[in-house]
């Protein structure tokens, strides 16, 4: 059952939204969740065309990052999964926390470890969607260096310890985890001013 | 002589973060 935002200021406490914020992030999420079906919660459908921006029927991507939100494991999403996920990408979250997803995000199998196959069948997704063509050596070429800089304990594997010392020495790695605009969340959606439970 | 061809410059998770990227840009044009 929808339940729709029950305590904003709960929400506030536990992410780096402001009781405003999450307000504003409510009216995104009814867009969001009205655009297939309008029942205040977004399926994977809803999920894709929001925030992926792709057609296609199934990818790599949108299935991992969704089962990452859908942390009651309901496969829909509610605005509580929606607000706490997307804290993690807003700018001023913590980097610990973008470390943590982004890794959860690429041990596909989550097993604890980032295993060669699993690079290479998201690098191969990735140049599959981008219409990139590299041939399968120079893939193989790519994926080789990037264990030698990240497999420090040369285990064919990357596990946690060696998924943050990889990225804190390579902070571009996280770039796809903070979304500069959760910023102006307020002020692209200053409706939620009408809705709000709240006293200044 | 071998030819090795140019050095790798990317690293496989750089080109994995194109695919993986959340974009809500679309909801926030002004």
């Amino acid at each position: 059952q929808p339940r729709g935002l029950e305590d904003p200021e709960l929400l506030a406490r536990e992410t780096v939204f402001s009781v405003s914020e999450i307000e504003a992030l409510y009216e995104l999420f009814k867009r969001i969740s009205s655009a297939v079906i309008d029942d205040g919660l977004i399926n994977k459908e809803e999920f894709q065309l929001a925030l992926f921006k792709i057609n296609k029927k199934e990818s790599l991507f949108v299935d991992r990052v969704f089962d990452l939100f859908d942390t009651k494991h309901s496969g829909i999403l509610g605005f509580e999964e929606f607000a706490r996920a997307l804290s993690v990408f807003h700018p001023n979250a913590l980097v610990d926390d973008k470390i943590e997803f982004s890794f959860q995000l690429y041990d596909l199998k989550q097993q604890g470890f980032i295993e060669r196959q699993e690079v290479k069948q998201m690098v191969v997704t990735t140049l599959a969607e981008s219409g990139m063509n590299l041939s399968d050596d120079v893939i193989e070429n790519i994926i080789n260096k990037t264990f030698e800089q990240a497999d420090t304990k040369h285990d064919g594997k990357i596990d946690k310890e060696e998924w943050k010392n990889l990225v804190l020495r390579h902070p571009s790695l996280l770039k796809n985890m903070t979304l500069q605009y959760l910023k102006d969340i307020t002020t692209t959606f200053p409706s939620f001013v009408f809705h709000s439970q709240v006293d200044d | 002589q071998r030819n090795s061809g140019p050095p790798i410059l990317i690293n496989a998770f750089q080109l994995i973060g194109m695919s993986s990227c959340l974009d809500l840009s679309g909801f926030f044009e002004k």
